[in-house]
């Protein structure tokens, strides 16, 4: 789940544009 | 007055800053009663979908994808915590949340964070809300914190503090044809950062403290 992501992976994918993934 | 060119870079901004907001279903659990562990894992959900809102406003800003990619990521990371404060304070005293905020402004004293960590918290909405900050000059100012040149890990510092000087620029116009009998007020928004940073570097003791209580 999202909640258990650091911020960097969190920024990381949002910029990917593949959050859901 | 604006130029052309940065009229249409305001423009820009608005549209996306208006566009990326928190889901209303996920602010409307906001003055749900839950249970302190609901409750914290909430809170979670609710920073995580902040900082992707952050990401897509950010994306958006002219001149930022020319970045170098690491870079755009030592920006984010550097600003998440400050944009956070930031739009938190503007929830609050726009009166975003359908006067919902009082509510909101009890669970969080109740929440059993530190009232060290939440009193400075809310006397900094209190000091953002006496600007009587227009919409335009929140998203200037989120755009400003993202664009800081002096994040930790950053290499290309001279694009970075061009671009956010192209924001500053139109921040200081706006400030004084919103506010022509206040010649101070950029100058006081520029003040509210240097607040700003202080949540920065409490947050992570704050969130720790909240986890073991």
């Amino acid at each position: 789940p999202a909640s258990n992501l650091g911020l960097e992976d969190i920024i990381r994918k949002a910029l990917m544009g593949n959050f859901d993934d | 007055e604006l130029t052309q060119d940065e009229i249409q870079l305001l423009q820009y901004v608005m549209e996306s800053y208006n566009k990326n907001r928190m889901p209303q279903d996920l602010t409307s659990k906001l003055i749900e009663n839950l249970s302190t562990d609901d409750n914290f894992i909430f809170l979670t959900t609710m920073a995580t979908s902040h900082v992707q809102i952050l990401v897509e406003f950010t994306k958006k800003i002219p001149g930022f994808q020319t970045l170098d990619h690491e870079d755009q990521i030592a920006l984010l990371k550097g600003s998440a915590v400050e944009a956070m404060f930031l739009r938190s304070a503007e929830l609050f005293n726009k009166k975003l949340l359908d006067s919902h905020t009082d509510v909101l402004e009890e669970r969080i004293w109740n929440s059993g964070i530190s009232h060290d960590y939440i009193n400075p918290m809310f006397s900094f909405y209190k000091s953002v809300g006496e600007l009587k900050m227009t919409e335009e000059e929140y998203a200037l100012l989120t755009a400003v914190v993202i664009l800081t040149p002096d994040r930790q890990f950053l290499k290309d510092k001279e694009s970075v503090e061009k671009l956010q000087e192209s924001f500053l620029h139109i921040l200081e116009k706006l400030c004084k044809q919103h506010h022509p009998n206040n010649p101070q007020h950029f100058a006081r928004l520029l003040g509210r950062l240097t607040e700003l940073r202080t949540f920065s570097h409490h947050h992570t003791d704050m969130v720790m403290s909240w986890r073991v209580s």
